[in-house]
């Protein structure tokens, strides 16, 4: 789950437009 | 008055802050459902994360940002991501809610686990934010002035940050004086509440390892 990803993981899916994934 | 070129800016970034925001299933979540401890924790680690994909989201439509070198977008979105985040929650504890609301969420935050000595500057934030009765405009404004901090660690070209934040500064000086003409203070009152910002994050890698533990 995404609550597991470091704060910059999350950014960097974000800002390619994975938010599905 | 606002040129028009800064009327578009102010229009174009109102419209992607009200546009990004966290999913309303989510936020009802949060108020209907009751929760144990660790489910508390979950939710709001789930609201955190979505708090961190809508401000991403909402980065993108600031003019000049995309343009920016790529580890320098994800130094800034790092930097400002608790504060952009306080920010965005002080508003949800200053809007109107209906009645009983705003005291759930504070009941489950102060049960959340994290300690009193976090939760308390948390709250005295929420309430100066909630005496400058600040615009949506006011809100977006500041939020984008907030990411674009070139002095955030990391960052590689500071000067080409100070080149998109510096007419975001001037939108919202313009802006203020236009709304608030017999409040010349304005202004820089809401320019003193990214200071408050600042300690508020300096305060929230402390805070993460204090509800971790307990």
């Amino acid at each position: 789950p995404a609550s597991n990803l470091g704060l910059e993981d999350i950014i960097r899916k974000a800002l390619m437009g994975n938010l599905e994934e | 008055e606002l040129s028009q070129e800064q009327q578009a800016i102010l229009s174009f970034i109102v419209e992607a802050y009200q546009k990004h925001r966290i999913p309303q299933d989510m936020a009802k979540k949060l108020l209907q459902e009751h929760f144990n401890a660790d489910e508390n924790f979950l939710l709001l680690t789930e609201m955190a994360t979505s708090h961190v994909q809508v401000l991403v989201e909402f980065t993108k439509n600031i003019p000049g940002f995309s343009a920016l070198d790529h580890e320098d977008q994800i130094a800034l979105l790092k930097g400002s991501a608790v504060e952009a985040m306080f920010l965005r929650s002080a508003q949800v504890f200053t809007r109107k809610l209906p009645h009983g609301h705003t005291e759930v969420l504070e009941d489950r935050i102060r049960k959340s686990g994290i300690s009193e000595a976090f939760i308390t500057p948390m709250f005295n934030f929420y309430k100066s934010i909630g005496e400058l009765q600040m615009m949506q405009e006011e809100h977006a404004l500041l939020t984008a002035i907030t990411i674009l901090s070139p002095d955030r660690p990391y960052l590689k070209d500071q000067q080409a940050v100070e080149r998109l934040q510096e007419p975001m500064l001037e939108v919202l000086r313009r802006f203020c004086a236009m709304q608030h003409p017999l409040e010349p203070q304005h202004f820089a009152r809401l320019l003193g509440r990214l200071t408050e910002l600042r300690t508020l994050n300096h305060h929230h890698a402390e805070m993460l390892t204090s509800w971790r533990m307990s």
